[in-house]
């Protein structure tokens, strides 16, 4: 690893961020989840936090901009540079730019968040089946008013769920319209426009008026790419449009045909030869995730590597299961030092004390030799738990017939489950504590226990409380108000009214909460933030429905 | 086998990234990131100049360090990177 001349390095352990605008390419959730992550991948090895302000001037800038963006350091349109920081210092130093010439994803295609319809913003899932015909991309095929749209299963004939696409006539991001749809035709400087445009501006940013007379309302927000739209080119945001022709002979699909670099592209008009407009078509994209912490890596004071599976070395490469590599943890913890708080310690056998020299040491031992430890005893040995879930105000982690309990005396444990619930089965998938009356329900399979004290009600079955039977376990629970709870299983939850022990009948829908997966294991309540669980990760949501913190279960919330 | 039968390579208009010699990427490459410096190379040949900041390069990228304009070298100058210089004056 290298750190910049000097050192150069932040003077406090409490940095800030703030996101000043955002790339058309994905939804706004989606893009500051990746950014609370890149910032996480060095939190998580240093004493160093990160918060996000909204406004007023952060440690750390971070944009999206084109070619010439107001640094010294232009772009060069897609691939070649795909972003760059500054370190540490004042003024732009700390900064983070990302050109918006890359199509920014996460790394493996499109990554299109649904609005309206009936999958509760969830995402499109490509390919999917419509009338027998297989889609890869947001169509408006079956609609009569052009609004682009996806299956958010892979069957929509089946499934029936769906939502609509990014579209300029769904709604417009940034701007000061507050995020309005685009109005068509619409007259800026006394011409009509019956699209988005990028006339006057020079950031290459297509923009649209949110009323039809600009010049009177002053009312403009920026259009969102759609899935299909091209990158670069002249025709920025526009869909390919198949077929077209270029040098006199039709195409139906993206060609590298004409160019020396082998980069697919595709004309935006059906002729090409005649109009000449043309952009590259969508591919994988480029990790936003991955590139960001590689530039917040540059932003806290490291420079490139020369070590190529380093975060820090300066190429791309996309990797699925990202962890940070010694090299890079051994180049930020030079600057800022280690994690405070004990290090994991590996299981050791216990010695035998009949083996041990009888000659006393001849130096004092330097460390001290940690106590033997059960691995099945030690909860930060758990990759993933069966459910963690707030009784009394402390949070219990379960696992396989124990459990640990998270005070404010430290993390204690592990119990016997069959101590203090013995009617329970050794997996539990779901727990929650009434509110009014302190019941403990536990759920394992198709099967739910209430326990009020010691006296014991139950297993009944899940669908006694009205949920289907092809529920097959319930998988997270969170309080909603005092009296009812949501039921968590898949990508669906149903809202139980606790003292009926009934579910609410219209009450199923999609996870609607943005920013978290859909595929998450586990949900919980701990003061009064959701925590949303998949593997060893979790995503905290604020009473005001915000992700304001991704993190390891392990190292936050067991302090391991 | 793959490319096309008949090779036609057009301009494309608002297209940043204009077909370039070799020469000239590397020759922009080595600038932009810090391998070589503006003043050695006025008034000097490519070949000449540049024959270190290639080694210098190629070391960095992990290559095998010739310090010609090989084919692994200008696969690594065309990959997707970071914009911030590798080399510092």
């Amino acid at each position: 690893y290298q750190t910049f001349t000097g050192d150069l390095k932040w003077d406090h352990h409490d940095v800030t961020y703030r996101i000043l605008n955002y790339s058309p390419d994905m939804e706004e959730s989606l893009i500051d989840d990746a950014f609370a992550r890149a910032f996480k991948v060095w939190s998580d090895v240093t004493p160093l936090t990160f918060t996000r302000l909204y406004d007023g001037t952060a440690d750390i800038m971070i944009s999206f901009g084109r070619a010439d963006h107001g640094d010294p350091y232009p772009f060069d349109g897609k691939d070649g540079l795909l972003a760059h920081a500054y370190p540490p210092g004042e003024g732009v130093q700390g900064d983070a730019h990302f050109d918006d010439d890359e199509y920014w994803t996460l790394g493996t295609g499109p990554v299109v968040k649904t609005r309206y319809g009936n999958a509760e913003g969830a995402l499109c899932h490509f390919p999917f089946v419509f009338e027998g015909k297989s889609y890869s991309s947001c169509t408006s095929e079956g609609r009569t008013d052009n609004l682009p749209w996806c299956a958010t299963t892979a069957d929509y004939d089946n499934d029936k769920k769906y939502g609509f696409c990014p579209s300029e006539l769904l709604y417009t991001f940034g701007g000061n319209a507050n995020g309005a749809e685009c109005v068509f035709p619409f007259i800026f400087l006394g011409e009509t426009y019956n699209g988005c445009t990028t006339e006057g501006r020079n950031d290459g940013y297509r923009w649209c008026a949110t009323t039809n007379d600009f010049d009177m309302d002053k009312k403009y927000g920026f259009c969102p790419s759609r899935d299909t739209a091209v990158i670069g080119g002249n025709s920025e945001g526009e869909p390919c449009s198949f077929p077209f022709v270029f040098l006199g002979k039709k195409y139906y699909s993206c060609t590298s045909e004409g160019r020396g670099d082998g980069k697919l592209w595709c004309a935006t008009t059906n002729d090409y030869d005649q109009d000449k407009k043309w952009g590259f078509c969508p591919d994988r994209g480029y990790s936003l995730f991955l590139v960001a912490a590689h530039e917040f890596g540059h932003a806290l004071g490291l420079d490139h590597s020369n070590i190529q599976d380093a975060l820090m070395f300066p190429m791309y490469s996309y990797v699925e299961k990202f962890s940070l590599h010694k090299d890079d943890i051994e180049g930020i913890q030079y600057l800022y030092g280690p994690k405070p708080g004990p290090n994991p310690t590996p299981p050791q056998s216990t010695p035998d004390p009949s083996k041990q020299p009888d000659t006393p040491a001849t130096t004092a031992p330097t460390t001290t030799t940690p106590a033997p430890i059960d691995p099945s005893k030690d909860a930060c040995k758990v990759d993933k738990f069966d459910t963690i879930t707030e009784i009394d105000g402390d949070l219990h982690f379960f696992k396989d017939g124990q459990y640990w309990r998270m005070s404010n005396k430290g993390l204690q444990g592990p119990f016997f489950l069959s101590e203090r619930w013995p009617a329970l089965p050794a997996v539990v998938d779901a727990a929650f504590q009434d509110q009014l009356n302190k019941k403990m329900y536990f759920f394992s399979g198709t099967r739910f226990w209430v326990y009020t004290g010691q006296s014991l009600l139950g297993p009944r079955g899940i669908d006694k409380l009205g949920l289907p039977k092809s529920v097959s376990r319930v998988e997270g629970v969170l309080h909603k108000g005092k009296d009812k709870v949501l039921l968590f299983s898949g990508e669906n939850y149903w809202r139980l009214v606790v003292k009926d022990q009934m579910v609410d009948k219209m009450a199923v829908t999609n996870v609607v909460f943005g920013g978290v997966p859909s595929d998450v294991t586990d949900v919980f309540l701990y003061k009064r933030n959701m925590y949303f669980v998949r593997e060893r990760f979790y995503w905290r949501m604020n009473v005001n429905k915000q992700v304001d913190r991704v993190g390891y279960v392990k190292y936050d919330l067991l302090q391991c | 086998w793959c490319l096309p039968l008949s090779s036609v390579f057009v301009t494309f208009p608002g297209d940043i990234l204009k077909n370039v010699t070799d020469e000239e990427l590397a020759d922009r490459y080595l600038k932009r990131f810090g391998y070589m410096e503006e003043l050695q190379r006025s008034g000097i040949q490519f070949q000449g100049s540049s024959s270190k900041a290639l080694m210098k390069m190629q070391r960095q990228m992990g290559l095998e360090e010739t310090g010609l304009l090989d084919k692994p070298t200008m696969a690594a100058m065309k990959h997707p990177r970071c914009g911030v210089p590798d080399v510092r004056s």
